[in-house]
């Protein structure tokens, strides 16, 4: 039970710090036991250095840090606990654009899950393979146009 | 690529039966504030079982019922339908595609099938159980939702870590 | 007092009607009081119709819309009791580009306050009468670049 | 247009002494994730007398003071300061230039000053007071706090009715 969890932890906290170097270009993140010594009960730490900064509570983080320190997680998460499929609602919506280029390639180059993504970002709809738009042209009532990538980027 | 299409008639915003082919590994809903993009996110955690009124931004079930509008009557029920490809037999059925239909009408009766059949919620759960979805809460990220993975006090945090494990 | 509750929420509802038209282009808010029998008592309620739409609750409003509402309920509270200047920090985040144009006209058309706004919208950038680069060439050190309209919003 | 500039010097990730002209009625502040702009909303919230370290996103006062990088040694103190026109007299002092300054050692002492004169941040309190501004948390809305002005529940945003009327 306790070589289960110690051994699943290190597995997202590697693959955590992967995730978030991929998704930075550069930085680092790691999660700690807030007690080493009482692995089953203990609470856990997230620390953030994003790159060229010290390393940081997530507190102090700006809300674009936090925000690709919580997608660098989710995904660290799904490498060890694989879904076939996920849908994400506008995740990236704090992001700068130079972050948001970084996501949309994580997603391009991630195998083997499906994703659904919301988006208002046009980094993130540029690498996607189709693009759907919904909108109402009769008020209150939703419908689907097919887009062509190039005109919804426009 | 799992997903195949999703149809969705009378649910929320999407009062005209809607099917939506998903064709690609990394599929883009676009459009205005308001115009029915996270309706669809609903609708997929709905066909899966969520019985949260609140994970599905409503007070009761009967939310998820298209009120209608001022040119528009209600609808009478509200019906969703996600196809899944099962060449790879990721699901634990003899199909090689699964639609999975959940109906609920303004009385509150339910319905459930799996390819046309009648079922229980129950086996939905069953269906989807070990694919990682459903009910998981990391494979469904809701609008505004992505920072609470961080925020969780660390004993929640760690929670979120025993159920990865 | 009950009788300057009474006005004062009159002048912020009709402001609020006001400010949600003026932001959304149509479509129509209202505040009232959950026990009407008690003004200093009751709570308070939101009513929402946005363009075109059926009144409604405003757990039911999709994340662009219940923004437009808190920003036009924001204005309404600031025209009864007028600040000088107001910090706003990325607040139309999950506006879309049509209601970026109208808030940022809506900024730009108040009279009597400043406005400093945190932004990555290019409505509202373009709107600006001054635009303030924050960058960190040194890693972890904040400073400032002077930008032109025209560069910026590239 | 009453903010003229805003001078900041050790104050969180602003190392250096930058000091802002505020040219315009709307002035946009653009840049990066993680560049410091919502830190120059902190700054204008702490020189105003906040002292709710949570609301400047800390956990004790001591976290707004610089705190040096790998080749930059921390500040021994972060220092603001807000240059206001009064020539509309919208203050209760005789200057038609008003610089308010706060200034934190890594110690815990702090200074103020109205027009380099120290003061108490009191004073800054009584000066700021019906202006509409400092403390009354809708002239500086945070980032992803835009939203709380219609969650609170009934009662909570009659308070926010109140305190305007
Ligand atoms: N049962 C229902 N009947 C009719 N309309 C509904 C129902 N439930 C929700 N809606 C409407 O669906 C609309 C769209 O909601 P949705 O959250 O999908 O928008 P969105 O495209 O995600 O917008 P945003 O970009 O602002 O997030 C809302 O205006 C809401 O009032
Ligand atoms: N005392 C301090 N010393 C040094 N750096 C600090 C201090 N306090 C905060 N910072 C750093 O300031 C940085 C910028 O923060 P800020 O919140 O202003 O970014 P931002 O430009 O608003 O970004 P975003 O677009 O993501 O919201 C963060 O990386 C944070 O770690
Ligand atoms: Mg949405
Ligand atoms: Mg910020």
């Amino acid at each position: 039970m306790c070589t289960q969890f110690s051994e699943q932890f290190i597995k997202i906290t590697e693959s955590f710090r992967d995730t978030y170097v991929s998704l930075t270009g550069g930085g680092s993140a790691n999660i700690l036991l807030t007690d080493p010594t009482d692995v089953l009960e203990s609470g856990i730490e997230i620390e953030i250095q994003p790159p060229g900064k010290k390393l940081q509570n997530i507190m102090l983080l700006s809300g674009g840090e936090k925000a690709i320190a919580a997608i660098a997680l989710f995904f660290a998460l799904l490498a060890v606990r694989p879904a076939p499929f996920c849908v994400l609602d506008e995740i990236e919506a704090a992001l700068d654009e130079g972050n948001v280029a970084r996501f949309a390639s994580f997603l391009r180059n991630y195998n083997d899950t499906q994703f659904l993504v919301i988006t208002h970002r046009r980094g993130t709809m540029e690498t996607a393979d189709a693009l759907y738009g919904v909108t109402m042209q009769e008020k209150g009532v939703s419908k689907l146009l097919s887009l062509n990538l190039k005109e919804a980027s426009q | 690529m799992i997903l195949k299409n999703i149809t969705l008639q009378g649910f929320k915003s999407f009062a005209d039966k809607i099917t939506i082919e998903l064709d690609g590994s990394v599929c883009a809903i676009v459009g205005p504030n308001g115009s029915g993009k996270s309706n669809i996110s609903d609708a997929i955690r709905w066909v899966l079982g969520e019985q949260s009124v609140k994970s599905l931004r409503g007070s009761k079930m009967e939310d998820v019922i298209f009120s209608g509008t001022s040119t528009r009557k209600p609808s009478g029920f509200a019906e969703v339908t996600l196809t899944l490809d099962n060449s790879r037999e990721l699901l634990p059925v003899d199909f090689s595609e699964v639609a999975i239909t959940r109906r609920v009408y303004r009385s509150g009766e339910s319905e459930y099938f799996i390819n046309k059949a009648p079922c229980r919620l129950k086996d939905i759960y069953e269906l989807m159980m070990d694919t990682g979805l459903g009910r998981d809460g990391y494979s469904i990220i809701g609008q505004g939702k992505i920072d609470q993975i961080l925020y969780a006090n660390p004993e929640d945090r760690r929670s979120i870590f025993e159920e990865a494990s």
